[in-house]
């Protein structure tokens, strides 16, 4: 019967879950977390584990396509960025979990059409100065397809218009002492 | 090629459904 068929998603997706163990080295403290590819496997992950807003902090939660790792060094992300969001710590409950589930619902809902090839993945960092999103393109050079996808971030998040939200190439992140990151686009 | 795209209303929507 048509309801026992699970929805199929046009990506696998992994969801990762980072925790900052001194004791091991960075790579190791991305954790995969579980594969998924449909619609029901979706919500019996996000039903099943702690909101955005519970997680420590210093801890990040991770979407990516499966086989990416959320890391600027996968190969998938090396060349590309991400478009930054940025809460305040008094969003950190109902806002911060609606945000990252509206986030999640775009990558998994491929809600950036033709677009959403060029996205990778979206990491949620639970920091004391304030939560982040970040939502990561493969190529910082397509930036037709990069607008696309910032505007329609804007959108899904009910940004208003005069919020400004920045796209920063992740090899701009790796210059050790720049305090001040360069934005490549806003919208 | 076709794309799955689901829109944020479905997606909401099979949250809950058994």
């Amino acid at each position: 019967p048509r309801d026992v068929i699970k929805h199929p998603l046009q990506n696998s997706w992994t969801l990762w879950y980072f925790e900052n163990d001194r004791a091991k080295n960075w790579e190791d403290n991305q954790v995969e977390i579980y594969n998924f590819d449909t619609v029901e496997d979706f919500w019996a992950l996000v039903n099943h584990i702690k909101p955005a807003s519970e997680i420590r902090v210093g801890t990040d939660y991770s979407l990516f396509k499966k086989g990416v790792r959320p890391m600027w060094e996968d190969p998938a992300n090396k060349n590309g960025g991400r478009w930054l969001v940025s809460l305040e710590k008094k969003q950190r409950g109902p806002e911060l979990n609606n945000c990252w589930l509206e986030v999640m619902l775009c990558l998994i809902g491929e809600a950036f059409d033709e677009f959403s090839d060029d996205v990778c993945g979206a990491v949620m960092n639970i920091r004391p100065k304030g939560d982040k999103i970040g939502i990561w393109t493969g190529d910082g050079t397509r930036t037709n397809s990069i607008m696309e996808i910032g505007q329609r971030i804007k959108s899904r998040l009910n940004i208003p218009a005069k919020v400004l939200i920045g796209y920063q190439l992740h090899r701009d992140l790796t210059v050790k002492n720049s305090s001040v990151i360069k934005n490549r686009h806003q919208v | 090629g076709t794309r799955i795209v689901y829109d944020r209303s479905f997606l909401l929507q099979m949250r809950n459904s058994p």
